[in-house]
């Protein structure tokens, strides 16, 4: 497994660093706030304060040896930006960084960032499409327009067989599994009978999905 | 479909409107800082500046009108608990609000909001799943252990047929589709063989894939 750095205690990054630790990664985590240092250095590997814009502090705290730094300063664009140069400069080979704007982000890149991201834009878009379709739990793209959604059941599917329902033939969905109970049923047989408490794991366009889920309602 | 009100025009509220918008729903945006108002009033139905902790001007903007709120209030958590709980008390029947951290969520929950978001823990938790096993680049969750993981193909699994893989029998996976230049292969056959530019999309454990993508690296 790699080695990481997490600049940038806020939400964002004590979150990174504490599921990278939670699979298996050894993180370093770094912040200029000692409050925020001592807070999590109980749940990741190395924990230190230092000042992400002073390349000494930087090489000291040992981020060279990281294959993978993650930057997670956001509202300091000026502090993102220097951090992100210098930690290029130490030779790390991939570097994320968070960007607050796509301005923010076209700077990130210029200046050597392997990877932008603009989290809070990302999950509000996340939000909206499980607001629109409200049995969407969570999505997948599989292109531009079509994508893996799972989906609680309607009542108006229940007992239904996938035959009976033609998914392909009238909606062009494909259903790729059912997770019912503790069971996950891939590629289910079209006899199988749609219960209450099933999630449905679909492919395909937002639109047919919903009119899948509209009818009858 | 539904009427939306957004309250908190940050980055992740003012994304959260933008999505609802592109989608096609009716979206008053609301915040009490002129200039956020000023600039989404012309990516949304509607945009009004109010205090959202005045009941009076929650009236005055409409809000009793709408199905869901979001209240995307984040730093002032007396704010976004004072707004979530007039919101609920004007007959909004869904409300949605971001929490900073836990504590603020079980306060939310208790004064009557119907979903809790944590936006940048969970855009945490994504990147450090995509960091961890590099080819992945999105996933679903199934269960606790198993998920829909959308994966880049790996050099050592190119010109091999799924049959030749024996995904299911070795590593306990399933292909569920490829995505292959604007198509998408549902469900491929065992004699499908793998390209280099194919996004495969996979079931399974993380540990069961990281296994078929770490082989003869
Ligand atoms: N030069 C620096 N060196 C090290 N850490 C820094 C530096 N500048 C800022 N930080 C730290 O980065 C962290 C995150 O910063 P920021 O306040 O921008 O994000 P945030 O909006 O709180 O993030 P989030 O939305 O993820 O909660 C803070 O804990 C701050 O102490
Ligand atoms: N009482 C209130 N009524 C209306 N709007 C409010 C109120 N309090 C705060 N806001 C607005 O909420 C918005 C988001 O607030 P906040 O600063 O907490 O989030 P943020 O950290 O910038 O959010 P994000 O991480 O989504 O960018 C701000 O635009 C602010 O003007």
């Amino acid at each position: 497994f790699y080695q990481f750095t997490v600049i940038g205690l806020g939400r964002f990054g004590t979150s990174v660093a504490i599921t990278l630790e939670r699979l298996g990664c050894s993180v370093l985590a770094i912040d200029e706030d000692e409050k925020k240092v001592e807070e999590l250095k109980d749940y990741v590997s190395f924990a230190k304060v230092a000042n992400a814009t002073n390349i000494n502090a930087l090489r000291d705290a040992g981020v060279q040896n990281s294959d993978v730094v993650i930057i997670a300063i956001a509202n300091d664009i000026q502090s993102s930006v220097l951090a992100t140069l210098l930690v290029k400069e130490l030779g790390v080979k991939y570097v994320v960084a968070k960007a607050v704007n796509d301005a923010h982000g076209k700077i990130l890149e210029k200046i050597g960032a392997d990877l932008v991201v603009f989290p809070e834009k990302e999950s509000g878009e996340l939000l909206a499409q499980r607001l629109v379709v409200p049995n969407i739990i969570d999505f997948m793209e599989l292109s531009a327009n079509v994508k893996i959604f799972e989906v609680k059941t309607s009542p108006h599917l229940v007992g239904k067989t996938l035959e009976d329902l033609q998914l392909r033939r009238k909606y062009s969905l494909n259903i790729l599994a059912i997770h019912r109970g503790g069971d996950i049923i891939i590629n289910p047989h079209p006899d199988e009978r749609i219960e209450a408490e099933d999630i449905l794991y679909i492919v395909g366009t937002l639109d047919s999905l919903n009119k899948l889920l509209m009818v009858e309602n």
